[in-house]
């Protein structure tokens, strides 16, 4: 799975995500890609989230709203994203990534697996990584 | 702070051999996803952006480089979601499409539906004049080798693919 969420200068928010499913899925499998507030979610009142894993997981707590929803209570990008993570860990154990933007332009990419490579452009630095923990930094 | 685009390449386990080109994957999708901010553009065109160059990109599972079905076949899904509007797309199991990310936005910006599927979205490329590719140029050889690998009786697809919890 890859996806992207971007606010641009006039403070719009919006997310894509896009995969090929799991490994040797059924014929006819739907994951959590393509379903609203799953796969990802955006509002320019809240933010914005692309979601990653396993999508049966992702789903059953539809983790990219749940994410916004601890935004809406006042959570940061961070805290919310590791919420929904938590959320989804402790009563699906499930596994997966995201990446989260706020109208004002804070950003995080959280994951409880063991690796996720994610990007992020701003102020003419990029950040990147892999592993937990990681962010390298470069200029554009 | 603004603008700003944040890209992924998936979570789960990712071969030392192949972590580098997932690094550079996803740095060069999120600097072309920038300089479309940078040019004016919307976020929904960034992210669109930054979506298609990792689904051309043969290192992840997302246009080519999908992973592939029980019986060997590219089926994918994607979706978009405009902040502004609420406005979304999404196609499911759709094949032969080189970007399903931009299939995704036609569905948003051209129909009145929220997702598309199978023959369905296929149908509806055809008739937004989106050519369907091969699904031969869909495949790599590290996708059918895991294929392969993952139909032994006792395969775990889904640990394969995860790997182990962070």
């Amino acid at each position: 799975t890859v996806g992207a969420v971007a606010v641009d200068s006039e403070g719009n928010v919006a997310c894509a995500t896009s995969t090929g499913g799991i490994l040797n899925k059924m014929e006819g499998r739907v994951g959590d890609t393509p379903c609203i507030g799953c796969g990802g979610y955006a509002d320019n009142q809240i933010g914005a989230v692309s979601t990653t894993g396993h999508g049966e997981a992702i789903m059953k707590v539809v983790l990219a709203r749940l994410i916004l929803f601890h935004m809406e209570q006042g959570q940061s990008v961070e805290a919310a994203s590791d919420l929904g993570l938590a959320c989804m860990k402790s009563r699906v154990a499930g596994l997966g990534g995201v990446i989260t933007v706020d109208p004002q332009g804070h950003w995080t990419a959280r994951f409880n697996s063991l690796q996720m490579a994610w990007a992020a452009a701003q102020s003419d630095t990029l950040h990147y990584g892999l592993y937990a923990g990681e962010r390298f930094t470069q200029s554009i | 702070m603004l603008p700003v685009v944040v890209v992924h390449g998936g979570a789960g386990h990712v071969p030392r051999e192949r972590s580098e080109m997932s690094i550079s994957g996803v740095c060069s999708a999120a600097r072309a996803g920038y300089a479309v901010l940078q040019g004016g553009g919307s976020s929904m065109d960034a992210v669109v952006e930054a979506v298609s160059q990792l689904e051309n990109n043969p290192s992840f599972n997302a246009g080519c480089g999908s992973v592939l079905n029980i019986n060997g076949d590219v089926e994918m899904d994607a979706f978009v979601m405009d902040g502004k509007t609420l406005g979304n797309g999404a196609v499911s199991t759709v094949r032969n499409i080189a970007n399903p990310i931009q299939l995704a936005r036609l569905v948003m910006d051209k129909t009145n539906h929220a997702c598309l599927t199978a023959e369905g979205a296929n149908r509806f490329a055809r008739s937004m004049g989106v050519p369907e590719v091969p699904q031969e140029s869909l495949i790599t050889e590290y996708s059918r080798w895991r294929w392969k690998q993952n139909l032994e009786p006792d395969a775990n697809p889904v640990e394969c693919q995860m790997g182990k919890m962070g």
